[in-house]
């Protein structure tokens, strides 16, 4: 059972990650067909940038962050933003897009100069991401338990990062037994994708260099 | 230009900023 508190915590939550998007004015941009290498390559930067400003901005309402230290704040944030946009785009990615988005945004990146032994798992993740069919709370749980993730490099306070995670590790533990009754493994695969996350991050700064030197 | 921001900066900035003012 949730308690209401725990309920007024999720939507707090939850609100602050639907309010929290990337502007629609630069997601527009995307789906504009014509472009050429370069326009690309700073469009994915500025999308990229974005995402950073949207993250933090979400981050900002999540119950406690702002109560641990600053330096604090920016090690999580700096050790998370590459894994919570992962999981954003994914989101996007499996979400219902009008006819033919999907395909102008996925050409886009392929498009993009990021090497193909980057682009399966990155493609692989999405795919991952949208056969779980997470409802809303679920993803922006995910999305906040990436973030408050206490063992990132830099984090000098780790017990007060993890006593703000584990109040949203157990709420989602929860949601997913409520809303997949038939699926007793459905919380341990949303957090194998938390995995998942982990090599992609890793792999992100190779990723990079590929795609400058591109 | 953002492109010459790095991850950090950009952090910092956000934090320090409050877009929704």
């Amino acid at each position: 059972v949730i308690t209401k508190d725990q309920q007024a915590f999720m939507n707090v939550i939850l609100d602050a990650y639907n309010r929290h998007q990337i502007p629609p004015d630069v997601a527009k941009k995307l789906l504009q067909e014509q472009y050429s290498a370069e326009e690309n390559f700073l469009l994915l930067t500025e999308m990229a940038t974005s995402q950073v400003q949207v993250l933090v901005e979400f981050t900002k309402h999540i119950p406690g962050f702002l109560s641990l230290d600053h330096e604090d704040q920016i090690a999580l944030l700096k050790g998370s933003a590459v894994e919570a946009s992962f999981l954003r785009s994914a989101q996007v990615f499996s979400s219902k897009m009008p006819n033919g988005h999907t395909e102008v945004l996925e050409e886009r990146i392929r498009k993009s100069g990021i090497s193909e032994e980057f682009m399966t798992p990155m493609f692989n993740f999405y795919k991952t991401i949208g056969e779980l069919h997470m409802v809303e709370e679920e993803q922006a749980l995910l999305t906040a338990i990436t973030i408050m993730t206490p063992d990132r490099p830099y984090v000098k306070d780790q017990q007060a990062v993890e006593r703000l995670q584990e109040p949203m590790l157990d709420v989602l533990r929860k949601l997913c037994a409520l809303h997949h009754p038939h699926e007793p493994q459905y919380f341990a695969r949303l957090l194998g994708r938390l995995t998942e996350l982990r090599t992609l991050n890793h792999y992100h700064a190779e990723m990079l260099t590929s795609w400058r030197m591109n | 230009p953002a492109s010459n921001l790095g991850l950090e900066d950009i952090i910092r900035k956000a934090l320090m900023g409050n877009l929704e003012e």
